[in-house]
């Protein structure tokens, strides 16, 4: 990897960004996800945050163009340049710039507008380009990226946080979210037994919290081995035995349910107003719990599972869509049990059933692979 | 036809070669691209830099390999440093 010249960084880690206007190829909501998905790639693996503005001065101004378009650098028409951006600094400087000519795409029948995105927006964080063709800052766009299972290479991970370091997380000096581990006890459940199963699991800023009785499992993909730890020694407020949990990454919230109640967690702290009960969600009164909950970062669409039905919430709208509850099996077909968990990774589903895991793909509509509910755990 | 053809087509690879280089490896816009001498001068020096930083095997030379990487869709940012 190479930083720009003079390695220009943010001198603070909360950017705001402001999408200026629209590609006519692809509906807003799309351009708004595949941008926040680019921006979660590198918030991911640094302590960098971002917030969305949509009037005035942000750090981070990004907007489609064609040929000239005001920067002394003009766009070529279909084709070669995709885009650039400029590195940190005032004004023009974090901003980055997507040729219009180009036909953006969600998947890659034309130019990804995702993946182009994450490349713009490292320059516009202050990586140049990396001789690493397996790097996302590689300067040559890749139409053979997996996008289901996109991650930045270790070269990319290296190079950003040679600017900024790691996430919070990996720090022990962080003094909001722990991170010593506590050593299993008598009466703890263990990672490897066969027989494990999870009262609930959900992401949390790029890692997978898997939550079982007083305990949860917090596993990062950048490290091998999960930690172990009290859920009040996050959250002191919350009770044990947890039903059901999901991040809703755009905001930056957890939820956490238990019994008729639900609690809105931001890193560790229990947002202002909760516990609030299920049913201001839009259940029906013989819903007493909820089983199981995955959040659709791309549709913003939250699935609550409870026995053999699921309703699907519109983040957006902050209401139950209509039409629900619909049986599991019916739109998740092979999902034929009770769903005790589930996540959502790599563009894939988790449902946790007892001891088993079944990977769920969306597009696919089908159950891609079984495994055991603790392979996450590397048993 | 054919052979106007492949004359133009030669044309657009020494414009394409030129830009390239010039746009993303800071090769001044007053060096000629016809090099004569076959192992130096600065466009075969930016041809063997561009190759380096790109993964390809250095030559110096714009072979089908080192052209089609140049026409595939990239970044606008220079991938060397000014």
């Amino acid at each position: 990897f190479t930083t720009f010249p003079g390695m220009p960084k943010w001198r603070k880690t909360h950017l705001t960004y402001r999408i200026m206007n629209y590609t006519p190829d692809l509906p807003r909501d799309a351009v708004d996800s595949a941008i926040e998905k680019a921006l979660n790639v590198w918030k991911e693996v640094t302590p960098l945050t971002f917030s969305r503005t949509d009037e005035g001065e942000a750090d981070i101004k990004i907007s489609f163009a064609v040929r000239d378009h005001g920067d002394f650098n003009p766009f070529d028409g279909p084709g070669n340049v995709l885009g650039h951006a400029y590195p940190p600094g005032p004004g023009i400087y974090g901003d980055a710039h997507f040729d219009d000519d180009e036909q953006w795409t969600r998947d890659t029948s034309g130019t990804n507008l995702f993946l182009v995105a994450a490349h713009e927006l490292g320059h516009s964080l202050g990586l140049f380009h990396s001789a690493n063709p397996s790097a996302l800052m590689y300067p040559v766009y890749n139409v053979l990226t997996d996008l289901a299972r996109f991650h930045l290479s270790q070269d990319d991970v290296n190079g950003i946080q040679s600017l900024y370091g790691g996430p919070p997380s990996d720090s022990s000096s962080d003094p909001v979210v722990p991170t010593e581990s506590v050593p299993p006890e008598p009466g703890t459940p263990a990672a490897c037994d066969p027989t494990l199963s999870f009262d609930a699991i959900s992401t949390l800023r790029g890692e997978i919290l898997f939550f079982k009785d007083r305990h949860f499992w917090r596993k990062s993909l950048r490290t091998l081995e999960p930690g172990f730890y009290l859920i009040s020694s996050f959250w002191p407020s919350l009770p044990s035995g947890l039903d059901a949990a999901y991040e809703e990454t755009s905001k930056d919230i957890v939820f956490i349910f238990k019994g008729n109640q639900f609690w809105a967690m931001r890193g560790t702290e229990v947002q202002a107003g909760y516990p609030k009960g299920i049913h201001t969600l839009g259940f029906p009164p013989t819903v007493r719990k909820i089983d199981a909950a995955v959040f659709d970062k791309e549709k913003k669409k939250t699935y609550f599972f409870v026995g053999d039905k699921y309703w699907r919430y519109d983040e957006k709208r902050q209401s139950m869509e209509p039409g629900f509850p619909k049986q599991i099996a019916e739109d998740f077909p092979g999902v034929d049990s009770k769903v005790d968990a589930a996540f959502e990774a790599f563009g894939f589903y988790y449902f946790f059933n007892g001891s088993s895991q079944l990977e769920f793909d969306p597009n696919a509509k089908k159950v891609t692979h079984v495994l055991k509910s603790n392979s996450w755990l590397n048993c | 036809y054919p052979v106007d053809r492949a004359a133009g087509d030669e044309n657009n690879s020494m414009e394409l070669i030129q830009q390239y280089l010039e746009n993303y490896y800071n090769l001044g816009k007053d060096v000629k691209p016809f090099v004569r001498r076959r192992d130096s001068g600065p466009v075969v020096e930016k041809i063997r830099e561009m190759q380096k930083f790109l993964g390809l095997e250095v030559t110096g030379k714009v072979d089908s390999d080192t052209l089609a990487m140049m026409r595939r869709p990239r970044c606008g940012v220079p991938d060397v440093g000014d």
